[in-house]
């Protein structure tokens, strides 16, 4: 693993030295490798590299650990400074009801997770409304209404042709008059490239006014990762983040990626296909698992 | 690089990051590197459209070694069986093979052997209806492999052409979920000498690294004897085949590009390095 490829580069390093540009060199190589092969972004590793780099420079070697070790305390600790230290949950503050809108690719667990989250405000003791506001998909709102009729969590009825963003605001007004105090959307997976889709979401949003547009987004994510988030921010504004499928064994380095890019939190992991794996985000676990 | 005037160290590194980029991963895109600047050590090469050119021959040949479309030589049935983890596109991408087969004159009969999944048969149900293909199912949280015994049964008494068993997403480090895949395998394997006839893995072009570990995971447990790779219609290029490529030889026969019926393409080496060079 990286603590131990860097123990060898610094195994010639006394304990009275400094961390030098030239001794460290090879490690920041090392590690750069290292998260590249974790799916972290080229650039977002590049500049990772260089703010470890800055730390590192002419910090004194403390005798009680090895260079190798404290060079990688350096790599984790900078890490989860990126990742995001404190867990910040879902914003619930505003007068009833609120709006949750998932967003996110293809694939990514969005369906899934838009129960999950139900289910998470239920046993806080909330009130919660499933939207299924993806018309395109075969069998997408059969697939939310299952879920919801597994939680006996209530689910809006879309009517025939209804557009998302009717969906959407009928859902909101349905769920205004009947005591529901939070909506969770679950939308189309959808390119960020389709400017159509795209424009789908900014209209469903300005009829909901969320309360936080949550990106989904899968754990195995490459290096696209980034351009892909960057879009969603830029067009639409993401408030947070939730990783999904981070019971793989992706490394995950586009949780980094991601992060970097848009400065959002991530707040949720999505752990399994059942309906109570998820998790609050916690920084220390992602970066380890990151470094491998 | 069109711009470019010399071979420097500034090139190589632009063509570093567009490898890195297109997720063929650290190792392979090292490896390319290093024969390039070794041409350029040698002589072999002092124009930057020249180097570009020979990466993207050297890139040609370790894939072209997997450009090998699927045939679907007549049996009855031809048994198709597709898996691979969660949301990759492993239902679309048979509704659109199902749909490929049928205008070719093809019989398909589709086994709805995601029993697991909420509203996977409904899904699956949908496409059939849209190729024109039968789905065999069982009603809700049934065994996979009775569902897929079924469906063998059926094509064989109908004398369908092609059987395609759509299988529930899994993560392919979960012993037990590998386990259920063996045992669908072992079912066909029964019935029908020879099959399943396509064992075919489905990558998400979004996945970096983990489509690797994906690869070697299923072709230990079952032997894989195809790629599909979806979702290329999106700004993810899919390089990890290079990585794939390079280690096994596993044919790559289709590729996603949309979410349509007729959104599938046969596995074309050139196009694919043209997208990411
Ligand atoms: N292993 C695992 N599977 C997950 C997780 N979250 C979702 N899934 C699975 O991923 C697949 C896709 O989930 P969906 O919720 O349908 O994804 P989606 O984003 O709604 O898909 P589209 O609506 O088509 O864009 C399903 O098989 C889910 O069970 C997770 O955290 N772990
Ligand atoms: N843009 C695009 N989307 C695709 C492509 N292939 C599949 N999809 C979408 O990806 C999502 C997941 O597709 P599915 O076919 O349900 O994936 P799956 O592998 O069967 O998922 P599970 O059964 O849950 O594991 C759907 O929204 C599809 O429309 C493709 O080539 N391009
Ligand atoms: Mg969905
Ligand atoms: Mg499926």
């Amino acid at each position: 693993n990286l603590t131990d490829k860097l123990s060898l580069i610094f195994k010639d390093l006394r304990g009275y030295g400094k961390l030098s540009e030239k001794n460290i060199q090879d490690a920041l190589r090392e590690i750069r490798m290292s998260l590249l092969e974790a799916d972290v972004n080229f650039k977002v590793a590049k500049n990772f590299i260089d703010s470890v780099k800055s730390r590192a420079i002419g910090r004194e070697v403390l005798g009680s650990i090895t260079p190798g070790q404290q060079m990688s305390k350096i790599v984790h600790e900078e890490l989860i400074h990126l990742l995001g230290e404190k867990n910040e949950g879902l914003r619930l503050a505003g007068s009833p009801p609120i709006s949750f809108m998932l967003v996110g690719l293809q694939g990514t667990g969005k369906t899934v997770t838009s129960a999950k989250i139900a289910n998470l405000l239920k046993e806080k003791g909330r009130n919660p409304y499933l939207v299924p506001a993806d018309i395109y998909r075969p069998a997408a709102i059969e697939q939310l209404h299952k879920l919801s009729d597994q939680l006996k969590i209530e689910a809006y009825f879309p009517r025939e042709h209804e557009k998302p963003s009717e969906i959407c605001r009928n859902a909101l007004d349905f769920a205004g008059n009947n005591g529901f105090d939070t909506l969770i959307i679950d939308t189309a997976g959808r390119l960020h490239i389709d400017e159509a889709l795209m424009e789908e979401l900014q209209t469903i949003k300005e009829e909901t006014n969320p309360s936080e547009i949550l990106f989904v987004a899968d754990a195995m994510a490459g290096q696209d990762a980034v351009n892909v988030a960057k879009k969603f921010d830029e067009l639409l504004g993401i408030d947070g983040v939730i990783l999904t499928k981070m019971d793989g064994d992706a490394r995950g380095g586009a949780a980094l990626s991601i992060k970097a890019v848009t400065g959002k939190p991530i707040k949720f992991l999505g752990t399994g296909e059942k309906l109570d794996a998820i998790e609050e985000f916690h920084a220390d676990r992602v970066a380890s698992r990151i470094l491998g | 690089i069109a711009s470019k005037k010399k071979i420097d160290d500034q090139l190589l590194e632009e063509l570093e990051e567009i490898m890195i980029v297109s997720d063929m991963g650290v190792q392979v895109t090292c490896g390319l590197i290093e024969k390039m600047k070794n041409k350029v050590k040698k002589g072999e090469v002092d124009q930057p459209e020249i180097l570009k050119q020979y990466l993207r021959d050297e890139i040609y040949n370790i894939l072209d070694n997997n450009d090998k479309n699927l045939e679907v030589s007549a049996r009855s049935p031809f048994v198709i069986m597709v898996i691979g983890v969660n949301g990759v596109g492993k239902t679309t991408t048979i509704g659109k093979m199902a749909g490929r087969f049928t205008s070719g004159g093809k019989s398909v009969l589709l086994a709805a052997a995601d029993t697991f999944r909420t509203a996977a048969v409904e899904q699956l149900q949908i496409w059939g209806n849209r190729a024109g293909a039968e789905v065999i199912s069982h009603p809700g949280g049934s065994d996979p492999a009775a569902v897929v015994f079924d469906a063998l049964k059926a094509a064989q008494s109908r004398g369908t052409d092609v059987l395609i068993i759509d299988t529930a997403g899994r993560i392919h480090t979960k012993t037990n979920l590998m386990e259920e895949l063996k045992k669908i395998k072992r079912i066909v394997a029964k019935e029908i000498v020879d099959a399943p006839h396509e064992i075919l893995l489905t990558l998400d072009a979004t996945t970096g690294q983990n489509s690797i570990s994906q690869v070697k995971l299923f072709d230990e447990a079952l032997g894989i004897t195809g790629i599909a790779v979806t979702k290329l219609d999106g700004t993810s290029k899919g390089g990890v085949l290079v990585a794939i490529s390079g280690e096994m030889n596993i044919p790559f026969r289709y590729i996603g590009i949309g979410e349509k019926i007729e959104d599938l393409r046969d596995f074309n080496a050139g196009e694919f390095i043209d997208a990411i060079l």
